[in-house]
């Protein structure tokens, strides 16, 4: 494994662990969309469905498993928990998310690897995950005020994104037949779509004051 | 195995 793909897990991971910080300690989850949140829920089920067929290593098991149970917790305390749903912005959060699934699974359909079933969701987890984060940045700009611990977490999203393009560019010249089309395309795609909210995130901390997105 | 055949990425 190396440096930036490490270092990409650990950004996710963090990331993750942000969100269920400002869940669990401030009891809110104000400028979080659940849209975006079960996406997630959903992208990794559909991935990680090879956890049953395949042992890669001890790391990748837990890191699917922390991952699985880290989003379908944020969507049980986003949907049921009886202070942090009161903070739920679910007038702001209307992306119809939903909609972003047919595509994705038609495509999956189309393009995959090979045309079996874990193959075509794998492909699925990686559509939908490149576009996942579309709900979260509508409701940022929409919030127009964003606390520290919610830019964090879109900036840890996205520093895992980028992380992820050096990995994949480093591997590509270290080792031998690795070629991953699907992951690299759909990968730089969700990069891309983080490009603006960074943008903005780095004026308001050069400047030194509230990120504040532009309506 | 092929290189498509190991999937060792999160």
């Amino acid at each position: 494994m190396n440096i930036f793909r490490l270092a990409g897990d650990m950004t996710h991971l963090f990331s993750v662990l942000v969100l269920l910080l400002k869940i669990h300690t401030i009891k809110s989850c104000a400028g979080i969309s659940l849209k975006t949140q079960e996406l997630y829920a959903i992208v990794f089920t559909t991935r990680y469905l090879d956890l049953f067929t395949t042992y890669i290593s001890l790391y990748n098991t837990i890191m699917k498993l922390i991952f699985l149970g880290s989003s379908i917790s944020i969507v049980w305390y986003m949907r049921h928990h009886k202070v942090v749903r009161r903070s739920y912005d679910k007038d702001q959060d209307t992306f119809r998310h939903y909609l972003l699934m047919l595509p994705c699974l038609l495509l999956a359909l189309l393009i995959n690897e090979k045309f079996t079933f874990l193959e075509v969701m794998w492909a699925f987890s990686l559509y939908l995950e490149a576009v996942a984060i579309l709900p979260q940045l509508v409701l940022l700009q929409r919030t127009r005020n964003i606390d520290n611990l919610t830019g964090q977490y879109v900036l840890l999203l996205g520093a895992y994104r980028a992380l992820y393009v050096l990995n994949w560019i480093y591997r590509y010249f270290t080792e031998e037949n690795y070629v991953h089309w699907i992951t690299w395309v759909s990968g730089i795609v969700q990069t891309l779509l983080y490009a603006d909210f960074f943008y903005y995130y780095f004026q308001s901390w050069k400047n030194n004051v509230k990120l504040q997105l532009p309506a | 195995a092929e290189s498509s055949d190991l999937k060792d990425e999160l």
